[in-house]
């Protein structure tokens, strides 16, 4: 792991009393080699470790600990801060019904976290609905339908109405005469460059006034997340992210990214398929986690 | 690239770029790297125009010899297995493989053999009426082995061509869930000698290196003889398969590139490779 390569690195110079260019620039390569290895955007890897020789350099070395462990505490420091100091909940101040959009790629896990966002809420004496309106996945409304059994919350849905903006105007006279003060929209899975599909999230955008538009990510993501995020978030604005199937090995590099290029906290992880797997995202685990 | 001069350490760094952005990985992109950097020492190469092929050629050697055709035809029934982590794109795969073959001329029978996921037995079946074939189901919650088992019983009784098995999603570090995959190839294996003919495991374009440890896994646990990559329509290359065929030599048979029937091709490596690029 990491600690170990780390003091390898600094076995031939340990007795020194600083951290010094030298010794850090073959450190910082292993840092930068991690976090590729974590999935990581190279760019952002890049940045992060110039960032880190700038704290680095000149630091005496804690008497208490290796050089090695020294650079490790100074990482997870910066790579804790730039996931988010701490926890920000989800706001839920307004006039109801209060709207939250899941939106994200295919597949990411946007139907279950909608449930467990359901579960959670309702668990805190809210009263709320989950909307689908995704009209396109074969079977998603049943989906829908299903998991609001499974934790008996509400669901609003038009399997006759093809347009999801409607679905979503006449959900929220749903929600007013149902008494339902949140309202969870399920959108469909979409790529980033659809430009149709994304005008669509627009559409919905100004029909809901969302107080959030939460970007579900894939935890397994790869490069691709800096690319994904950033236009999700330049076109529609993303109030927060919910980094999904944290319960793999995948050591989720993408949370940086995602946090580095649209400055949106990680607001949930999800940590499995049933509807109690969602937990609130913290920075030094997920810390620990990408630097393996 | 193309506006150097000379192979210097900047070009090389543009190209680790590009090879770790693709989601090569550290791995596969140093020793493309090396290999470039003692060409270069040689004296073997010294043209950065050169460099590009030079190293879509190397890269295509991962892939050498690892063919991508299926004979269904060389088993009745045929019988595929469909496996991965949640939501890359079995079920839609599935399907498109299903509306591919039916076209061909062969006669495909579905499993629904994901019993637990919400509505995951409906999406199936809606997929097989769009397609065109039937689907061999029962009720959420049964033992998949069990859906299996009486499918093939069916499959063979009728004369079926190709047999395709949905799996439900699974973290491939689940050993329970991991278990349950092994029973049931067990039970294809005791009802039809020689299946399933093929395990297909499907990753997901947008996936990270995380895509190594899953098919490690997979393929320790039950043995896999093929990928599938979905949703290279997307902007992610799909490089992972780079590092999967480099380690464990299995062949990507099809890629996925969109949400209809008709968007599976058969994976053809120039064409992927020059994408990287
Ligand atoms: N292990 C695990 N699986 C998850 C998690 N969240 C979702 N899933 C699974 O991931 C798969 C996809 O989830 P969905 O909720 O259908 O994803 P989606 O984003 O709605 O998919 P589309 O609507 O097709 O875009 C399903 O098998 C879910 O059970 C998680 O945190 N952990
Ligand atoms: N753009 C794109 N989307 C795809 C592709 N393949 C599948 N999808 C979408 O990805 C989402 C998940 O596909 P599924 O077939 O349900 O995936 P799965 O692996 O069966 O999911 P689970 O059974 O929940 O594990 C759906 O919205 C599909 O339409 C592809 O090649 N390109
Ligand atoms: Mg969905
Ligand atoms: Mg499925």
């Amino acid at each position: 792991n990491l600690t170990e390569k780390l003091n390898r690195v600094f076995k031939t110079l340990r007795g020194q009393g600083k951290l010094t260019e030298k010794n850090i620039q073959e450190a910082l390569r292993e840092v930068r080699l991690a976090l590729l290895e974590a999935d990581v955007h190279y760019k952002v890897a890049k940045n992060f470790v110039a960032a880190i020789r700038e704290r680095a350099i000149g630091q005496e070395v804690l008497s208490s600990l290796t050089p090695g462990q020294q650079v490790i505490k100074i990482v997870n420091e910066e790579l804790t801060r730039l996931l988010g100091e701490e926890a920000v909940p989800l706001d839920l101040m307004g006039r109801p019904p209060i709207c939250l959009m899941l939106v994200g790629l295919q597949g990411s896990g946007k139907t279950t976290t909608a449930a467990k966002l359901a579960a959670h809420l309702k668990k805190r004496n809210h009263r709320p609905c989950m909307v689908a309106a995704d009209v396109y996945r074969p079977a998603a409304i049943d989906q829908l339908i299903t998991l609001g059994n499974q934790i008996d919350v509400s669901v609003y849905a038009d399997l006759d109405e093809k347009k999801p903006e409607k679905i979503c105007s006449d959900a929220l006279g749903f929600a007013r005469q149902n008494g339902n003060n949140i309202l969870i929209v399920d959108t469909a899975g979409r790529l980033h460059i659809d430009t149709e599909l994304m005008e669509e999230l627009q559409r919905l955008k100004e029909i809901l006034e969302p107080n959030e538009i939460l970007f579900v990510a894939d935890a397994m993501t790869g490069q691709d997340a800096v690319n994904v995020a950033s236009e999700f978030d330049s076109e529609l604005g993303i109030t927060g992210v919910v980094l999904t199937k944290m319960d793999g090995d995948a050591r989720g590099g993408a949370a940086l990214s995602i946090r580095e290029v649209t400055g949106k906290p990680i607001k949930f992880i999800g940590t499995g398929e049933k509807l109690d797997a969602l937990e609130v995202f913290y920075p030094d685990r997920m810390s620990s986690r990408i630097l393996g | 690239v193309l506006g150097k001069k000379q192979i210097d350490e900047d070009l090389l760094d543009e190209l680790e770029e590009i090879l770790i952005t693709a989601d090569l990985g550290v791995r596969t992109t140093q020793e493309l790297i090396s290999s470039v950097t003692e060409k270069v020492r040689r004296k073997e190469l010294n043209q950065p125009d050169k460099l590009k092929e030079y190293l879509k050629e190397e890269i295509k050697n991962y892939f050498f010899n690892l063919p991508a055709e299926i004979d269904f035809s060389s088993a009745k029934p045929f019988v595929t297995l469909f496996i991965g982590v949640n939501g890359v794109g079995k079920t839609t795969s599935i399907a498109k493989l299903a509306y591919m073959l039916k076209n061909e001329g062969k006669e495909v029978m579905l499993v629904a053999a994901d019993t637990f996921r919400a509505a995951a037995i409906e999406q199936l079946v809606h997929w097989g009426e769009k397609a065109g074939v039937e689907v061999v189901r029962q009720k959420i919650g049964a033992d998949p082995s069990a859906v299996v088992f009486d499918a093939l019983t069916s499959a063979v009784a009728r004369e079926i061509d190709v047999v395709l098995i949905d799996t439900a999603g699974r973290m491939h570090t689940k050993v329970n869930l991991m278990e349950e995959l092994k029973k049931i190839k067990r039970v294809i294996g005791k009802k039809v000698a020689g299946a399933p003919h093929e395990v297909l495991l499907v990753l997901d374009a947008t996936t990270g290196q995380n895509a190594l440890s899953q098919a490690r896994l997979f393929s320790e646990q039950l043995g896999i003889s093929g990928l599938l990559l979905t949703k290279l329509d997307g902007t992610a290359k799909g490089g992972i398969v780079v590092g999967v065929c480099r380690e464990l030599k299995v062949p990507v048979k099809y890629i996925g590139v969109g949400e209809t029937l008709d968007d599976l091709h058969p994976f053809e490596p120039d064409t992927f490779v020059d994408a990287i690029f």
